[in-house]
């Protein structure tokens, strides 16, 4: 564990947070899209099925909590704000986005075995899986300011993972360049929308795009 | 220690 990854794994658990208040407080899951939220649950889904045979309290822990809140998230936009949402904004063709994935995770797993390619797919999806939402976001013009906030801290945690990378191939206990790529892929993708924020979003004006 | 990822991280 170091600084870096602490604070990124925080920065995961804020943005969290943030939704599910965002949610529970308006009643509404309006300017969420939905298609990422279900690409996440299929992310962690795929990602931590080592629940089932190791055990460390804070990795654990966090997993479960990543699983259960996303699982959560959906049931509301499903089950009681379903009528705030509008499938008519949400419309990214995530079928792309699996099909890449499973490519590339069949191609270069570091092993064929059913977890470690499941693991690989889970690495590729996570990196684009904000797509719908920022699509979305596009489509709109415009995000309410939480929902900004929500963006923002999802970005930052894997963002934040780039320089525990670093410091671990310093360290050298730790080199997994499918990781790495992927993480930065993810960081690049919140890129345009981290400007915009900065300019933006912090400066006390609503997001809206040029 | 290229490919040998611990799965230590999140």
């Amino acid at each position: 564990m170091n600084i870096f990854r602490l604070a990124g794994d925080l920065f995961h658990l804020i943005s969290i947070f943030i939704l599910i208040h965002k949610m529970t407080t308006s009643k509404s899951c309006s300017g969420i899209s939905f298609k990422s939220q279900a690409l996440y649950l299929l992310v962690y889904v795929t990602r931590y099925l080592d629940l089932f045979w190791t055990f460390a309290l804070y990795n654990s822990t966090m997993k479960i909590i990543f699983i259960g809140s996303s699982a959560y998230v959906l049931h509301l936009m499903t089950g009681p704000f379903k009528p705030t949402h509008d499938p008519n904004i949400d419309t990214f063709k995530v079928r792309y986005l699996i099909g890449g994935a499973a490519i590339l995770a069949l191609l270069f797993p570091y092993k064929w075995t059913p977890a470690e390619v499941l693991w690989t797919f889970s690495i590729w999806l996570e990196s684009v899986a904000i797509l719908p939402q920022l699509f979305m976001v596009q489509r709109t013009g415009a995000a309410e300011t939480i929902t900004t906030h929500y963006i923002f801290a999802l970005g930052a945690y894997r963002a934040l993972y780039i320089p525990n990378w670093i410091y671990r191939y310093l360290t050298s206990t730790f080199w997994d360049p499918l990781s790495i790529i992927a993480g930065v892929i993810q960081t690049v993708l919140y890129s345009d929308f981290f400007y915009i924020y900065y300019t933006k979003v912090l400066q006390g004006r609503k997001f809206e795009l040029p | 220690k290229v490919g040998v990822n611990p799965k230590d991280e999140l």
